[in-house]
């Protein structure tokens, strides 16, 4: 591009809120959740679309523009076998820093996907099952301890006895938060085996059935301000 | 008025197409898609008298009768995009995230004066 180009380039780049151009190294596949709103948008009638609104996510009904899906930069905390009684031990962290300093968080939704549904379910009348614990990690590890400090926060602790193939939670306070008042140093995820003893754990059900799991995703949906407000007041 | 050429139907104040190809731009690497949009502009005159078609606001049908009595010194109204839809993007972040942005007023539905 010649230097006027480049500064045309520049320029429009700009009025679309974009610092600079993105060079991505990696084409990641597209989460099917932006798919879906991206096509049910664009076969939008033009009057519809008109009158809706580019400045609200109507499929969360939260004001936003902008919709992006972090991939976990995390990591497994125990390489081989984790404790006992726990299946799994992973620490999430998403790396929110891309947002812009215009931008306003509207809302955060953690995803966990499974493979598929694992069977055999663990029996309730016994009490057996499968815990999930998420912790909001306050402090890095120092390295080499085993497991995360118990001084976390407890975000969320329920206990599922059939699993399903995603579930999701709402991390949006954790998120402004981390925007705002502290450092983002990721959550800390485990998946426990409750009731019965640690063998049964490792037996059939109990933690094989966790095997199946495959990642954890955020979805943040913020709003522009420079996009939605300017745009505003012109109308106004 | 004599000597001004007829106003054609086509020279109306009125939306053209416009095609935006962001392969075109350069743009491909990063954007998912679309591939590119009808943008259109809004491009015609803006006559004496104005007709309802025209989506005149009144300063515009008060500019263009000034302007037919006085052709030198004020000039016809313009005509600009009165209606405007939003278009949604898909590309991909400098940290492989994949964004769906939504921008207002990308799409020019009607012109007025």
């Amino acid at each position: 591009l010649s230097l006027q180009e480049s500064l045309q380039e520049s320029l429009l780049l700009k009025s679309l809120g974009l610092s600079t151009k993105p060079s991505p190294k990696t084409h990641a596949p597209v989460p099917s959740v932006l798919w879906r709103i991206f096509q049910r948008r664009k076969t939008l009638p033009a009057l519809s679309k008109d009158l809706g609104d580019a400045c609200r996510v109507e499929e969360f009904n939260v004001p936003g523009n902008i919709i992006r899906v972090f991939a976990d930069q995390g990591h497994f905390i125990h390489h081989g076998q984790p404790p006992r009684l726990l299946c799994l031990q992973k620490r999430l962290y998403f790396n929110l820093s891309v947002l812009e300093e215009g931008e306003r968080l509207t809302m955060a939704q953690l995803e966990i996907k499974f493979s598929h549904n694992s069977y055999p379910s663990p029996s309730p009348s016994q009490g057996q099952g499968l815990e999930l614990r998420l912790y909001r990690s306050s402090r890095l590890p120092l390295r080499g301890t085993p497991a995360p400090e118990r001084g976390q926060k407890l975000l969320v602790e329920r206990s599922f006895v059939q699993l399903h193939k995603s579930l999701v939670f709402d991390l949006s306070g954790v998120a402004k938060d981390w925007r705002t008042h502290s450092r983002n140093l990721g959550l800390i995820l485990e998946i426990a085996w409750s009731g019965g003893d640690g063998a049964s754990a490792l037996g059939s059900g109990g933690c094989t059935s966790i095997s199946s799991f495959l990642d954890t995703s955020l979805l943040v949906v913020t709003l522009s301000q420079q996009q939605c407000g300017a745009s505003r007041r012109r109308r106004r | 008025s004599a000597q001004a050429p007829p106003v054609t139907l086509s020279s109306l104040c009125k939306p053209r197409q416009l095609y935006i190809s962001f392969s075109d731009v350069g743009w491909e690497n990063w954007i998912i898609a679309p591939q590119g949009y009808m943008a259109n502009y809004c491009l015609g005159e803006c006559p004496f008298p104005l007709t309802a078609e025209l989506n005149s606001t009144n300063h515009a049908i008060l500019q263009t009768m000034v302007h037919s009595l006085d052709p030198e010194g004020t000039p016809q109204p313009c005509c600009v995009p009165v209606r405007l839809s939003p278009i949604s993007i898909l590309y991909y972040d400098n940290s492989d995230n994949v964004v769906l942005r939504h921008y207002e007023d990308m799409v020019v539905d009607e012109c007025g004066c």
